[in-house]
Formats: C-alpha cells, sequence, structure tokens
C-alpha cells in the first residue's frame, strides 16, 4: 500500500508489528533507517523472511506474510548478526 | 540448517548446565526431567556430555523470566516470543531463557517445555535456524510426537562435534520433501475453497490461485489431531467438508477445522473390511459421485444416498484406460481428472474417457 494513502488502524498496527518483527529477526535498522526512511530497505527485509519461510517472495506485507509473523516462536534471530 | 557465525561451539565436549529458577506451571522434577532429555536429545547423537551444577557459574545458565529479565532483550508476555538463547562462549554464552509469561506444560495443551528446551539447547550448543519447516531448529513452535531431531538437525550438530561414539539408535524425522525433485509423488491431493492441498510424508502444500509460490507447511502445525499421513483426500462442495483418510479412519474438515464425530471408520462408507487403505479419493461434481481407489480398483460412493454404488468395486484399468493401474492422488477440475501416480500425472477426459495429457507430478507445484 502506498504510503501517500491513510492507513487504516489495522493496517498500522500490521506494519508496526511488521517493523518490530524485522527489526528482532532480520536485522531491519531501528529508528529512522527502518521503515520510515528506506522502504527499499523495509521491503528488502520482508522479501528476506518470506524467502527464509519459503513464502512467496512479495516484499508486501501479505496475509500469508503477516500470518507467519504472528505465530509462537523463538526470541532467537533467524540470520547471523 | 545453520550455524552460528564464525561456527561458534564449545570447545570442550563436557558442557555444564545449572537451572537457576523453576516456572510454577509445572513440579519441579517435571523441569527437571524436561530440561534433562532436551539435553539427552543432543548428546545421543554428539560426543558432547552434560554435567548438571547446583550453584555457581555452568555454562549454560537456565531460567525463566518475564518481560525485561536482565539481558537487555526482552520478553513480550503471552504468546509471541517464548524463549531465546544464546551460542557458545563466555559469560552469557549458552544461557537459556525462558519466557515465564507462557504457560508450560508436558502435553500439547500448553507450550511443551520439552519440545522448546530442545530448541533452545540446540542454540546454547550452537546451531542456528532452519528454513526446513519439519527441522527442530525451525523458529516457529508446534508440537510434535516421536523423535524430535531431523535429519537436516543431526547433520548440523554432528558439522559442529562429530558423531556420538557410541551412538545409541535413533530414527530422525526425514526432512522435509522438495517440491522440485523430479521424482516426487504425491500422498494426497484435495481441493479446499477454491485452494488445492496437496499431502506428501508430514506436510502439505497449499496452492492459491492467486500465490505463484505453493506453500509448505506441517501437518500437524494446522491439524494436531492429525495422523503425520495422509492417504487420500476430496472436497465435497455441496456439503462444504473435506474429507482426509489415513489407514482405516477418516476426518472431516469444514474449512481448515475439523468436525466433531470425527474419525469414523472408512466403512461406514460401505467399504468391506479387507480395505485397509484408500489410497485416493475425488468427487465428481458433475456426477454428485465420490470416487474412492483402492490398490487396482475403485469403488463410487453416491453423496447423496449415502450408499456404494452396486456395481462397485470396478477395475481402474478397464474404466480409465491409458491410466496406470494404481493412483496416489487425484483432483477434479473443470471436467478434467487429474490422476497423480508416483511422478507422473495424468489429465484425464472423465466425459470422453482419455489421457488427454501426461506431465510430471511436481508440475503442478510450478516446477
Amino acid at each position: 500500500p502506498s504510503s501517500a494513502l491513510p492507513l487504516s488502524p489495522r493496517d498500522r498496527d500490521d506494519r508496526l508489528l511488521a517493523e518490530k518483527y524485522l527489526r528482532r529477526f532480520y536485522g531491519l535498522p531501528a529508528g529512522l533507517q527502518g521503515r520510515q526512511g528506506s522502504p527499499v530497505a523495509f521491503r528488502t527485509q520482508v522479501e528476506k523472511m518470506q524467502r527464509f519461510f519459503k513464502l512467496e517472495v512479495t516484499g508486501n506485507l501479505d496475509c500469508n506474510t503477516l500470518e507467519v509473523m504472528k505465530m509462537p516462536r523463538c526470541g532467537v534471530p533467524d540470520v547471523g548478526e | 540448517y545453520n550455524h552460528f557465525p564464525r561456527h561458534l561451539k564449545w570447545q570442550n565436549n563436557n558442557v555444564t548446565f545449572r537451572i537457576v529458577n523453576y516456572t510454577p506451571d509445572l513440579k519441579k522434577s517435571d523441569v527437571d526431567r524436561a530440561i534433562r532429555n532436551a539435553l539427552n536429545i543432543w548428546s545421543d547423537v554428539t560426543p558432547l556430555v552434560f554435567k548438571k551444577l547446583h550453584q555457581g557459574n555452568a555454562d549454560i545458565m537456565i531460567s525463566f523470566g518475564s518481560q525485561e529479565h536482565g539481558d537487555y532483550n526482552p520478553f513480550d508476555g503471552p504468546d509471541g516470543l517464548l524463549a531465546h538463547a544464546y551460542p557458545p562462549g563466555q559469560g552469557m554464552g549458552g544461557d537459556t531463557h525462558f519466557d515465564e509469561d507462557e504457560h508450560w506444560t508436558k502435553d500439547s495443551s500448553a507450550y511443551n517445555l520439552f519440545i522448546v528446551a530442545a530448541h533452545e539447547l540446540g542454540h546454547a550448543l550452537g546451531m542456528s535456524h532452519s528454513a526446513d519447516a519439519g527441522a527442530l531448529m525451525y523458529p516457529v513452535y508446534s508440537y510434535s510426537t516421536g523423535y524430535l531431531l531431523s535429519e537436516d538437525d543431526i547433520e548440523g550438530i554432528q558439522a559442529l562435534y562429530g558423531p556420538n561414539p557410541n551412538p545409541r539408535k535413533v530414527k530422525p524425522k526425514p526432512d522435509a520433501p522438495n517440491k522440485c525433485n523430479p521424482m516426487l509423488s504425491f500422498d494426497a491431493a484435495t481441493e479446499l475453497r477454491g485452494e488445492t492441498i496437496i499431502f506428501k510424508d508430514r506436510f502439505y502444500w497449499r496452492l492459491h490461485p492467486q500465490m505463484v509460490e505453493p506453500e509448505q507447511t506441517l501437518i500437524k502445525s494446522t491439524w494436531p489431531s492429525l495422523p503425520n499421513k495422509v492417504d487420500a483426500a476430496y472436497e465435497n462442495p455441496e456439503k462444504d467438508l473435506v474429507i482426509i483418510f489415513s489407514g482405516i479412519r477418516m476426518w472431516a474438515l469444514n474449512g481448515y477445522s475439523l468436525v466433531d464425530g470425527y474419525p469414523k471408520y472408512i466403512h461406514k462408507l460401505g467399504l468391506p473390511k479387507t480395505v485397509r487403505k484408500v489410497d485416493a479419493a475425488v468427487h465428481i461434481g458433475d456426477t454428485g459421485k465420490t470416487l474412492l481407489f483402492t490398490e487396482e480398483e475403485y469403488w463410487s460412493y453416491d453423496e447423496a444416498t449415502g450408499k456404494m454404488d452396486s456395481d462397485s468395486p470396478r477395475s481402474i484399468e478397464q474404466d480409465f484406460p491409458g491410466m496406470d493401474d494404481e493412483v496416489d492422488a487425484a483432483v477434479f477440475h473443470y471436467g478434467h481428472l487429474y490422476f497423480f501416480h508416483e511422478h507422473v500425472q495424468y489429465e484425464y477426459s472423465y466425459t470422453s474417457r482419455k489421457v488427454m495429457r501426461i506431465l510430471r507430478t511436481n508440475s503442478i507445484l510450478n516446477c
């Protein structure tokens, strides 16, 4: 979804969840370098997570990707330091 | 499997551990047993030996805590993050923390401490996350029974420490099937509200019309009470039910939910007691009949009357000329039957009773 459009509360929650998930498990930079600063970085990390879980690599927060992000899991990152 | 960067590992095969505190969810002895069994999982396949300390500093310090618990790596309340552990090393290296806000159990009613401990202790020994959905080191929790390690897990830990010089006989879980293996065969296939579900070993692929990449998932992570292996499956769209066969039992799904009152015996459909397994099943929307394939024969079940057609069983070879005499899986699409047998798929015109095309089984998986 384009950031120019107003977000529904649900979309905003999903995006925040995704940012937190990617920051914790895929090394998305914290703060402005993350989602707000660089949509490309955010998309790249979404693709990395989709590739790891063998989901369709779209770079978008589709429902399957969000479904996996909401599953109970281990707190260790999926990628190295 | 993956290791941590620089293949971090313990330089000494004698590793100490200490359980610093306990969850009130389980008896102390249950926690002790769960941790010991989890360590044994790894020591059975490596030269590692684990020694328990009751005070002082051990290599692996095990504790329960909630939210911020001393390592600036906070937990998050119920669900979500369940536990974490640190790779081998000094200080906090090897330490393993469980989220006390989870409910820890010895069974499948909540998060099973033994399963989560075995995963986290894999990290404490140097394993990182595996992308194999059937591996213990896969990052998402799923309850499973039987031997925990997959071949992928064993290969990974032995790449760090070597095998156990006195190996105990173990039966590792096979790795997740590779969808593009040219020799791939299916266990079962069915439609499910516009999606196609294909079962193979402990897994199923979910194909959605708008999804290019099929999604592979453990059967038990979606349906914990289904067996690890499915023989056949079909959808009856009129009743909005998918029937799943395994051995002499069958289950019904409404969407992704299991219907109460199942499993039932397959003989309730009118199959004789001599039939112990259904190889494939497919519902023909045009006729309202469900075909059940068993070895070289097939049975025709009339969904409306709930009875088997009187002329069943019939010969597959006779009624489906051009086909192999056995079927692994079958689906029905727009007047065409798709039979899968070993690594070959037959597109069969049900009206003209003719094989139209012969493809590879896994072409349906975009391979």
